[in-house]
């Protein structure tokens, strides 16, 4: 473990926070003018559930359990909330990604690119090309709206920066012990770059007060 | 190469 790592994972668990905050604050999974994606909720559920089929195979530490434990369960209350709790807040009809795509193409490419063909191997693999887009529907819902409340840009910001300190993170692994893993890093890589042009538009004009609008 | 990857990171 690094520091890298320390405070990517932390900045994930604090994305998670922001998002239970504002359901709970707004008591719906609609603001005044921001949304948030049931569907990126709900791959990220699944994300957690086919990326931590080890979680009882695989002891690594007591934080590495706990926090599995905690992302599997955030999630899948986090879709139950939007599901269930905030359903009526909740228009489908503005989430209008193709979300099977991002999960047909994740999972033709998990059984064609890993590390082993077994089973845990190719849903791990599964879940981190999926991770990698998983944000897709949330951005296209807010291109879609045109802007977003300070809050959702404060959970995209942490969500982003979550995974851009884990590359930082692989970096500092190659450098020290010469940890290699191409499929984590390529879909790191692509998983961030997804980010940029919302973090140049949450630098310029969020952290100065200004309200979040796409040009 | 196949190898038995044990996947340490979250």
């Amino acid at each position: 473990m690094n520091l890298f790592r320390l405070v990517a994972d932390l900045m994930h668990l604090v994305s998670i926070f922001i998002l239970l905050l504002k359901m709970q604050k707004t008591r719906s999974v609609a603001g005044r003018c921001s949304r948030i994606s049931f569907k990126t909720q709900a791959l990220y559920a699944t994300v957690f559930l086919t990326r931590y089929t080890d979680l009882f195979a695989n002891f690594q530490s007591l934080y590495n359990t706990t926090m599995k434990v905690f992302f599997i369960a955030s999630s899948l209350y986090i879709v139950f909330l939007m599901k269930f709790k905030f359903k009526a807040t909740n228009d489908p009809r503005l989430d209008t990604f193709k979300a099977q795509y991002v999960v047909g193409g994740a999972a033709a490419l998990a059984l064609i690119v890993n590390y082993a063909f077994t089973v845990q191997e190719v849903l791990w693999t599964f879940s981190i090309y999926l991770e990698a887009v998983a944000i897709l529907p949330q951005l296209f819902m807010l291109t879609k709206t045109g802007e977003a409340e300070v809050i959702t840009t404060h959970y995209l910001f942490a969500l982003g920066t979550y995974r851009g300190l884990y590359l930082v993170n692989w970096i500092y692994r190659y450098w020290t012990e010469y940890y290699v893993d191409w499929i984590v890093w390529i879909a790191g890589a692509v998983q961030t770059g997804l980010y940029c042009d919302f973090f140049y538009i949450y630098f310029t004009k969020v952290l100065k007060g200004a309200k979040f609008e796409l040009p | 190469e196949p190898k038995e990857a044990i996947h340490d990171e979250l």
